[in-house]
């Protein structure tokens, strides 16, 4: 696992609570709203089991630590996206709270549903980006969350032992975390795979 | 900026060419412009290295059919290497 130079991470009182919200006006034409709020809400909980952080769910985007939102091309925060594939998304260092997503990208939550060859998993990258959003770099553990690339009609949805001890390094343990907990969903994931 | 320039064409998957490899590393974070074309060929093998190692690929240093269907593959737009200069993605505190 990787930090961000100076190690950036969200400093407030503990536990520690973190609000979201969708930009309303910039959401994906390929899934519902509830469908994207249930995939974040899975996302978020993931990193939640292993730290003691909570993550909320709230109306109000202006005032919410982090600003979830589908934009395409130029979006004004210096980084274009580029269309389809290429990148699919991109994430600021703690606390800014900003987290994109290509709205040029064919989003999917059931590969069964959508057959699109250049279908691209939004779980996956969303717990990609929340660890962005807790301050984790990019790991070299190809089976880890935070390695960079992605396969079209790919899941990784999963934390690997690498993302766990990072960003517990930099929050703590969640009380209730166990590791034979987390070896047992990694087992199932690589069977299942 | 025109966006495509950072990602390879995606209809275009089998025709990767050194420059798009060359923007490639320097948009993650590899390789930082030189105008010295002495040292180009060094820097860029460094560049390509230093992504085979971090990606966990065969360390080569040559833009090898591994290497290439990687800088080939769907990715965050974070970059792999980030200098404390990067600014886009540290804009500022909230």
């Amino acid at each position: 696992y990787v930090y961000f130079p100076g190690k950036p991470r969200w400093t407030r009182d503990s536990p520690l609570k973190l609000t979201y919200a969708f930009s309303q006006e910039n959401l994906t034409p390929y899934l519902t709203p509830a469908q994207i709020r249930r995939v974040f809400r899975r996302a978020f909980g993931k990193w939640a089991s292993v730290i003691p952080v909570s993550f909320v769910e709230t109306e109000d985007y202006v005032f919410a630590d982090i600003k979830i939102g589908f934009f395409a091309g130029d979006h004004g925060d210096g980084e274009p996206f580029d269309g389809v594939l290429g990148v699919l998304a991109h994430t600021f260092s703690p606390e800014n709270g900003r987290l994109h997503l290509d709205n040029a990208e064919t989003w999917a939550v059931d590969f069964d549903e959508q057959k699109s060859s250049v279908a691209v998993d939004l779980e996956s990258v969303a717990v990609h980006e929340i660890g962005h959003v807790l301050g984790l770099a990019h790991s070299s553990v190809k089976d880890a969350a935070m390695y960079p690339t992605l396969k079209p009609r790919s899941k990784k949805v999963d934390l690997n032992i690498d993302d766990v001890v990072g960003v517990q390094s930099l929050y703590g343990t969640n009380p209730n975390f166990t590791l034979s907990a987390l070896l047992a969903s990694e087992t199932s994931t690589n069977l299942a795979d | 900026r025109n966006p495509s320039q950072f990602t390879i064409n995606p209809s275009q998957p089998d025709v990767v060419t050194i420059p798009e490899i060359k923007r490639h590393l320097h948009r993650f974070g590899y390789l930082q412009r030189s105008n010295d074309s002495k040292s180009d060929a060094i820097l860029f093998e460094k560049a390509l290295a230093r992504y085979q190692k971090n990606l966990g690929l065969p360390i080569t240093g040559k833009p090898d059919s591994d290497t290439l269907s990687h800088i080939r593959l769907p990715r965050c737009g974070f970059p792999d290497y980030v200098e404390s200069k990067t600014t886009a993605f540290h804009a500022g505190q909230k």
